[in-house]
């Protein structure tokens, strides 16, 4: 049947690297990360994957906008994955639009 | 997806959308978020856990907002989207919304917004006003807006509905979800619109269909009534 998801309060006051952690009291850590893998694997091709990560180790700094930026470097460091894989993830589930 | 926004005869306007998408574990990612700013609800949006950007929102009192997809991509479109958004400093479809619900003074600064910033695919943005007559479907290039399609209750246009397909184009495939849509609004009739019914549309097969995750109704005038809910996979 039709279920209501759970809700959380993002506080945009808060530093950007720190405002989503509300999800990870929601969300189980391990969960997020094996779905976010196969969202990943399911939606971006390997090589893209790849090519992102050199893209990113060489210009990172430059090319996140703020605030997402900061929000994705914070995210990262809860899930315990690279940037590259939250990046990934990020335009894994954009890849809606596509 | 299914986006639907209306108005009824009291001149309150309505705003529903399917989210459908290929992949049954977004049933169990999605969350509502609430963003606080200075103590009060700046804006509230469904989501993907681990996902920034939102396709689904309210700014209390001024607008709702939904995306969908426009047109079929192919894996290399992927490549050159994510090139746009680094090189070309083009923002995702998803990071307008938001930005939008974040900054937008009104409905219609939303609208302009939403028609006018670069963005890194083709999309349609649907949008509900607190106001009679606040309603559209923005139909969008990467590089700005393709038609803006109010809503034009005096001469009938009291609903819009927006699937995959440019609102212009005759549908000639296999999807008929907007015909249904558009059969059960017009079933409904403007007089008997509202949230409860906005849902009744949105859960007939084929509108609600195998793919869709979740369905959100809205009013940016009522903004506590904004309700999500998961739908049971097929």
């Amino acid at each position: 049947s039709d279920v209501s998801p759970p809700t959380i309060d993002v506080n945009l006051d808060d530093d950007p690297q720190v405002r989503w952690a509300p999800l990870f009291q929601v969300f189980d850590t391990d969960f997020l990360k094996r779905t976010a893998q196969e969202m990943i694997d399911a939606a971006i091709p390997k090589w893209i994957h790849e090519a992102l990560i050199s893209v990113m180790n060489v210009s990172e700094p430059f090319i996140l906008p703020e605030p997402y930026g900061e929000e994705l470097r914070g995210m990262s460091s809860h899930f315990g994955s690279n940037l590259s894989d939250i990046v990934m993830l990020n335009f894994a589930y954009e890849a809606n639009a596509f | 997806c299914t986006s639907i926004v209306a108005q009824d005869k009291h001149g309150n306007v309505y705003h529903g959308r399917n989210l459908d998408y290929r992949y049954p574990a977004l049933r169990k990612v999605t969350l509502n978020v609430n963003f606080w700013k200075n103590g009060k609800i700046a804006y509230t949006g469904t989501t993907f856990a681990g996902y920034v950007g939102l396709w689904t929102g309210q700014s209390p009192y001024k607008f709702t907002v939904s995306g969908d997809q426009r047109g079929k991509h192919h894996w290399w479109d992927l490549w050159k989207t994510i090139v746009s958004a680094f090189l070309m400093k083009r923002t995702p479809v998803s990071w307008l919304a938001r930005e939008t619900l974040e900054k937008a003074e009104d409905f219609q600064d939303a609208v302009l917004r939403l028609s006018k910033v670069p963005i890194i695919a083709d999309v349609y943005y649907i949008v509900g006003g607190a106001r009679p007559g606040e309603g559209a479907v923005i139909t969008r290039n990467r590089a700005g807006p393709a038609d803006i399609w109010p809503l034009e209750p005096l001469s009938g246009g009291w609903f819009r509905v927006e699937t995959n397909f440019d609102h212009w184009v005759p549908n000639t495939g296999k999807d008929k979800r907007r015909e249904a849509a558009e059969k059960a609004m017009n079933a409904t009739g403007q007089e008997h619109v509202n949230m409860d019914s906005l849902f009744q549309v949105l859960s007939l097969f084929p509108v609600c269909n195998w793919k869709t995750v979740y369905t959100t109704t809205m009013s940016a005038a009522s903004p506590e009534n904004y309700t999500t809910l998961i739908r049971p996979p097929a």
